[in-house]
């Protein structure tokens, strides 16, 4: 499983929560207007949230974030 | 599994309610208007609770929650 | 497998019954109106109550309960 | 695999059958008018008996019972 | 996998044949007018016989039976 | 995996083939008109022959046997 | 996976071919005309040859033999 | 995984290609017109060569061979 | 996983190149115009080259070879 | 699971990001106009980052990057 | 899973890239304008590079390479 995000502005943030019994953010990957994150859920990541104009893609439809 | 929640207000809350006999909240996410997260269901999270106005993507559909 | 059950009203109660040889109440969350429970079946959870007025999400549709 | 009922009316009862050589009736819900109910096939349940008003949900379609 | 038969008619009888070398009839379970019954195949059914009027709802469609 | 017959005249037969390096013939049902019988295939049952007036409704559609 | 096999005459026959490294004829059926075969792959029969008249049906559609 | 291939004339050949390091024949089954043959890949066989008028039913659709 | 190719003109050859840290062309089969072959991967074949015009099927369509 | 990106300028460039507790970018793959880069998520690659404009194709549809 | 590259023009250039810790070339196939290839994801190849005219048919749709 995996979703996609393109970033539509500067400085959109996508911090990957940590996977067990603490949930805490074990990294923020920051994204310049056009770039795109391909990320997959994983042994460590078991939640991502993300900040800012961005088009989120995934199995559910597209979401357009920081709206 | 995952779901995607996208917060429409500020002070929405996603809460991970524990997996096993017992059932507590072991983690409360918030997240401001605009802000998205997307969850899985995990070896610790079997249910979750979703308050204030956000949608809610899911593989039944989308729901408007907080209305 | 997970359901999702959307509140219409104070008060919706979802109850989890015991997975086993018998089968008894081992937890009860209680919803507001607009607040959403998306559940899954565990080891510990084989079916599950819904009283009050909600929307009920499953892979075999929606379907309103309270009514 | 999980059947969904929800009651038209009160006293449906939703027998779970025992799995095994033996088919005896291990447990009745009873479900007031508007309950609902989600049950899956579990180790103990290997089939279900429906009686009174109500309509069920499975994968091959809806069927009211008690008609 | 699993199947649901719905009775037209009182005295609807739903009969599972042992799985193994011998076929014999383990269980018969009796359907009043309205009842309805959603039985798997397990360890120890491997096919069901079906008397009486009623509805048969399998993965391959929807069968009139007792006509 | 199971077949789906309905006979449509009195004694129709289902016969079981057995599996393994012989092919013969373990198990004989005898339907009258209207009896069904839904039977999987099983570690004793890989082929099975029909006789008689009836439908027989797989997943590669239903076909009439007996014409 | 299994196919199923409708004679249009008499003195139809499906013919089984062994599995492994020889190929070889280990059981013929004969099917009069009407009469319906469903037969699996299984460990001894990994090819099978029909002659005759008759309507296969596969997952890959509805083959008319012997003309 | 299997193909079907129905001969449109006499003398087609099935020709099944070894499994493993070297490629060598190791089965040809001939078919007259109108006979049809139903083969899995095995163990034994990763390919089919077939020469001859005929038509081959496959997963990608239906070929027509010796055209 | 198998894929079919049909020659269009004589001399057509399918090459298999062989599957680990070399890739080298394991086997090359000749096919005449109209001559069908289905071809799996394997553990010997990761992935197959096709000279001269055929037409190739595939889970992502049919691709005119040798234009 | 793989995804596909075409380059639509020169200096495109796709970043692997390491799967496991840290974060960071062990292979920067450039493409040059009209270049293609088909790339799996493996043991060492659990998200991917795509700098310039390019078309990226992935089971959520199609994503201009770089825009 | 597989691909499938159609040369469009000589010297159409298909590059495997190595698993692993490291992103290396270890093979580069050429193809000629027609020819054809059909390349598995493997031990050895988890990432796949494409320069020149070519057709490329994955599971995300078609895509034309070198433009
Ligand atoms: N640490 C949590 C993170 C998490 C996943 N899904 C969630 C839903 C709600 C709250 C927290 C979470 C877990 O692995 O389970
Ligand atoms: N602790 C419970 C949480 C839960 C999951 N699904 C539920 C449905 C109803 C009530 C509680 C639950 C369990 O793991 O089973
Ligand atoms: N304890 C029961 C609960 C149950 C699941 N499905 C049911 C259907 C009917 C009655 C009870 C049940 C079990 O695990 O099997
Ligand atoms: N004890 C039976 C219950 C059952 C399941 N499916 C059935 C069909 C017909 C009769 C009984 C049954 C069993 O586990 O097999
Ligand atoms: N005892 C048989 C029952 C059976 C299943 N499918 C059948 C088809 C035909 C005749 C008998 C059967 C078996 O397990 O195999
Ligand atoms: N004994 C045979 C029965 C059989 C299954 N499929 C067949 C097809 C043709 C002839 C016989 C068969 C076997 O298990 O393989
Ligand atoms: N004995 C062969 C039978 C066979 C299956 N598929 C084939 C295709 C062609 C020729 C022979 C066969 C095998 O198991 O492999
Ligand atoms: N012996 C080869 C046969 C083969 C399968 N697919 C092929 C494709 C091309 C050439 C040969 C083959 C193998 O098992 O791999
Ligand atoms: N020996 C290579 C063959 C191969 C498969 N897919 C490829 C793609 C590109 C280049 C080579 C290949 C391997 O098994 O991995
Ligand atoms: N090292 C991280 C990389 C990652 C994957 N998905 C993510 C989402 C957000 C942030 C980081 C990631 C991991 O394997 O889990
Ligand atoms: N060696 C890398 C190759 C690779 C696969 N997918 C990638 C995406 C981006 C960069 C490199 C890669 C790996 O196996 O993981």
């Amino acid at each position: 499983e995996y979703i996609v995000i393109k970033a539509l502005e500067n400085g959109v943030t996508i911090i990957g929560l940590t996977r067990g019994k603490d949930t805490k953010f074990h990294h923020t990957e920051k994204l310049d207007k056009g770039e795109v994150m391909v990320a997959q859920f994983t042994e460590h990541t078991s939640a991502v949230k993300i900040r800012g104009k961005a088009i989120l893609y995934t199995k559910h439809g597209e979401v357009e974030t920081g709206v």
